[in-house]
């Protein structure tokens, strides 16, 4: 009694097509990004989730290095606000990253990505937070004085009512000026996921 | 030069924000 309690909970996966439809992925994208899932979603715990810890250990291939930036991309993949993503969490948030999806849509995930308190508003103290996070995780010193001039400079540009904080309309014309700002918000992979994870032709659903 | 970038093209650079390493597992 008691040493084998390690079945595994299969979690069925959403419905391949259903998620299709709603997202720029082909019905075989789909299949093919939940052989990625299952990759990352059995790195620490077989249980068809991936935690806060396996998403972590999936980008930095350390599950201790615990990072701000992971941790926020975690937070707003986990929109159910469970602790864990499941498969339709998944697809529906890397559907943000894909190359085709609207700008519009990649400023909205950025600035809440940015907005680490959720109150609506891109402040001074997070973005010197995310300035520090940065330089921790680098290793490279700044002084403060410099710090501070970075994130002088950047309020003066993209803050132009200069109350102290950025709101959507603000982080909109700022990205808009500073396009580079969104190329962490596409991953050309995405647009062929069936030729990195090609094993999902031995489940799929779709016919030749 | 760190300076000469604004504070979001400086964080944009972290590893944490490179979801392109989830395709490596």
């Amino acid at each position: 009694m008691g040493c084998f309690h390690s079945k595994v909970r299969e979690i069925p996966m959403e419905d391949p097509f259903a998620l299709a439809s709603e997202t720029a992925f082909s019905v075989s994208d789909v299949e093919a990004l939940y052989e990625l899932f299952k990759n990352i979603s059995r790195s620490v715990t077989d249980d068809g989730l991936i935690s806060k810890e396996e998403f972590q250990l999936a980008i930095f291939n350390n599950k201790k290095k615990e990072n701000l930036f992971t941790s926020r991309i975690f937070d707003l993949f986990d929109v159910k606000k469970k602790g864990v993503i499941d498969f339709g969490d998944f697809v529906r948030a890397l559907n943000v990253f894909h190359p085709s999806a609207p700008m519009e849509v990649k400023i909205e995930f950025s600035f809440k990505l940015y907005d680490l308190d959720n109150t609506g508003f891109i402040e001074r103290h997070e973005v010197k937070q995310m300035i520090n996070a940065l330089l921790c995780e680098a290793e490279i010193k700044l002084s403060e004085e410099t710090i501070e001039t970075i994130i002088n400079k950047t309020f003066m540009d993209a803050d132009p009512n200069q109350d102290g904080k950025i709101d959507k309309y603000e982080w909109k014309n700022f990205v808009y000026e500073n396009p580079s700002l969104l190329k962490v918000m596409t991953l050309p992979y995405l647009r062929d996921v069936t030729t990195a994870f090609p094993s999902f032709v031995f489940h799929s659903k779709v016919e030749d | 030069q760190p300076t000469s970038m604004n504070a979001f093209e400086l964080i944009s650079m972290s590893k944490g924000l490179n979801l392109e390493n989830l395709f490596d597992t």
